[in-house]
């Protein structure tokens, strides 16, 4: 199963993650 | 010389083929060359595959409760293929499961997943990042390289009738011309943790379950099937954040093609019959407030990492 969010936010948005990397509920995806 | 047998002749010289299809593909997609994308052919094949009628008829057999001693057996062969982690789950005595489709809805102990305050938003769950990034256009990348319509995906929205038709369906999301639409693909894998959580603090407003086809999410497949997220079975739930549109969409597959939510308890996933291309939507903006967490006339209040719904085998 997959879980996909789609989201507005300012354009300065940064993801801090690589595509491939483990991740787990409650961590932290990015910020501004 | 007896005559060739016709029939062991066609299944050597098919495999044969599909073989060389196969070794093609992938060698292709190994030198870094484009994804090979399944013709419209291959997928209406593979979409012709019961795997609807397949998958209700896994879930019912994991509804069968297990006999005590055979409890710790089967789960602790499930544990050992996919890499469960048991010492992290609320209950670690695997007699306690009745079956397996209790032990795959297992909790985590509340200590196990501390939720980031540092960060506005936070993974819904467990699993691996298939993709992520800046939505272009009005495409979205399910895995590098291999795109799906947002419109297809999200379905039509009520603000498109009160802005100009020359708006891309993405402007139609954003409410302010200093933002930018993003997203995030996460893939459970069978071993993982099954429910999911709220990424941050948010208020849903509408939810629209998609029933469709439930192909395989495994990576492999998001790769070969091009709009594999708008076939699959899903429920999109939508609404607003602190900076405008957010939305999550959780995506059915074969063996997990049930989908519950907290506190909806009217949605219905995985039905034997539905209409293709359908869509049902509940809004939750007109809900009155003895639904947990609803907000009265602004929808579902959310905080950020608290439980939302879960995936259910069948």
């Amino acid at each position: 199963s997959t879980i996909v969010l789609l989201f507005e936010a300012p354009k300065d948005f940064s993801f801090n993650l690589h595509p491939g990397q483990r991740i787990r509920v409650g961590e932290g995806l990015g910020s501004l | 010389l007896p005559s060739p047998r016709p029939l062991p002749l066609l299944v050597v010289t098919g495999s044969g083929y599909l073989g060389y299809q196969y070794y093609k593909r992938w060698g292709q997609q190994d030198n870094g060359g484009p994804p090979y994308l399944a013709t419209p052919t291959e997928v209406a094949l593979y979409r012709s595959f019961p795997t609807r009628l397949l998958s209700r008829t896994w879930g019912r057999l994991n509804g069968l409760d297990l006999p005590t001693w055979l409890r710790k057996p089967i789960y602790s062969l499930y544990i050992w293929t996919f890499g469960v982690n048991m010492q992290e789950a609320a209950v670690e005595d695997l007699h306690h499961y009745k079956n397996l489709g209790e032990f795959f809805r297992r909790r985590l102990k509340p200590a196990v997943r501390p939720v980031c305050s540092a960060s506005c938003l936070t993974s819904p769950a467990d699993g691996k990042i298939l993709h992520f990034g800046r939505v272009k256009n009005s495409e979205v990348e399910q895995v590098k390289g291999v795109t799906y319509s947002l419109e297809n995906f999200l379905g039509p929205q009520m603000r498109q009738i009160s802005v100009s038709p020359s708006s891309s369906f993405r402007d139609l999301l954003l409410t302010s011309p200093d933002s930018d639409l993003f997203h995030i693909v996460v893939y459970l894998a069978p071993g993982d943790y099954h429910c999911f959580h709220s990424p941050t603090d948010w208020k849903v407003e509408l939810r629209r379950h998609f029933p469709g086809s439930l192909m395989s999410v495994n990576p492999g497949v998001a790769r070969w099937i091009k709009e594999l997220f708008c076939l699959n079975e899903r429920v999109v739930l939508s609404g607003q954040w602190q900076h405008g549109f957010f939305s999550l969409t959780a995506v059915g597959a074969t063996n997990v093609g049930s989908i519950r939510l907290y506190f909806d308890q009217e949605l219905q996933t995985n039905s034997p019959c539905y209409r293709k291309g359908s869509f049902l939507d509940r809004s939750y903006v007109t809900m009155s407030s003895q639904v947990k967490g609803a907000a009265g006339e602004g929808g579902v209040a959310l905080q950020k990492g608290e439980p939302v719904g879960e995936f259910n085998l069948g």
